[in-house]
C-alpha cells in the first residue's frame, strides 16, 4: 500500500459516500444518472467475485463490502425510495446500456489475461468502469448545468483515477513483475474521459460561476 | 505471484 493508492481509495470512497449521504439527506437525485449508478453496481458485483474466496486483507474485504453496499443502496434510492425516485428525470437519462455493455463483454472475451470465468468477469468490470461515467456526462451536457453535488461527485471520481495512475507508476518502479496492461489502458481511457469535464469544472471554479458545459 | 500482483487493488 502506497500513499497514492490509499489517497485514491479514499477519494473513491468519498465520491460514493458523498453521493449516497446527499441523496439520503436532501431526498433528491436530480442531475444524477441512474444508468451510470447501475453500471457501477455491476462493476463492483463482477469485480469482487473473489470477495469470499480469496482473502487479501481486512482492509480489502471491508472496502469491497462498502463499495458493493453503497453502490446498490444508491440504485435502490433512485429506483425504489418513494420520495427520491420522483426527482429522477428518466427522460433526460437516455444513454443506451447496450452501447456500453455489449462492447465491454465482447472485449473482455477476446482480450483478457486468462480465459476463466472469474478472470473474464474481472476484465469486463475494468472495461465497464472505464466507460460507465458516459451516461452521467451525457446527462450533464444535456441539462447544461451541474449543481455542487454532481460537480463534487465527478471531481472526486476524477481525482481517484488520477491517483490510481500515480499508484501504478509507483508500483511499477518498486515491485518486481508489476505489469498489468489491461487495467492500465482501461484506467487511462477512463481518466481521459474526465479530462474534458475537468477543463470546464476548473474554468467555472476560477471564474466563480455556475458550471455551464458546452452543447 | 505475477498474475495476481494487482488483484489487491479495488
Amino acid at each position: 500500500m502506497n500513499i497514492f493508492r490509499l489517497a485514491g481509495d479514499m477519494t473513491h470512497l468519498a465520491s460514493v459516500l458523498v453521493l449516497l449521504l446527499k441523496i439520503h439527506t436532501i431526498k433528491s437525485c436530480a442531475g444524477i444518472s441512474l444508468k451510470t449508478q447501475e453500471l457501477y453496481a455491476i462493476v463492483f458485483a463482477t469485480r469482487y467475485l473473489d470477495i469470499f474466496t480469496d482473502f487479501i486483507s481486512l482492509y480489502n474485504t471491508i472496502m469491497k463490502l462498502i463499495f458493493l453496499g453503497s453502490s446498490f443502496s444508491i440504485v435502490w434510492y433512485i429506483r425504489q425510495h418513494k420520495i427520491v425516485r420522483r426527482s429522477y428525470d428518466k427522460d433526460q437519462d437516455t444513454f443506451r446500456y447496450v452501447f456500453i455493455v455489449l462492447p465491454c463483454i465482447f472485449l473482455a472475451l477476446i482480450i483478457n489475461e486468462k480465459f476463466t470465468f472469474k478472470e473474464v468477469m474481472w476484465t469486463f468490470s475494468l472495461y465497464l468502469e472505464a466507460v460507465a461515467i458516459l451516461p452521467q456526462l451525457v446527462l450533464l451536457q444535456r441539462t447544461r448545468n451541474i449543481d455542487n453535488l454532481t460537480g463534487q461527485y465527478v471531481f472526486l471520481l476524477g481525482a481517484y483515477r488520477a491517483l490510481y495512475i500515480l499508484n501504478w507508476i509507483y508500483r511499477y518502479f518498486t515491485e518486481p513483475h508489476y505489469i498489468h496492461w489491461i487495467p492500465w489502458i482501461a484506467g487511462i481511457v477512463q481518466t481521459l474521459l474526465y479530462g474534458d469535464f475537468f477543463y470546464y469544472y476548473f474554468h467555472s471554479w476560477k471564474n466563480n460561476k455556475k458550471l455551464q458545459l458546452p452543447a | 505471484e505475477k498474475q495476481d500482483s494487482g488483484k489487491d487493488e479495488l
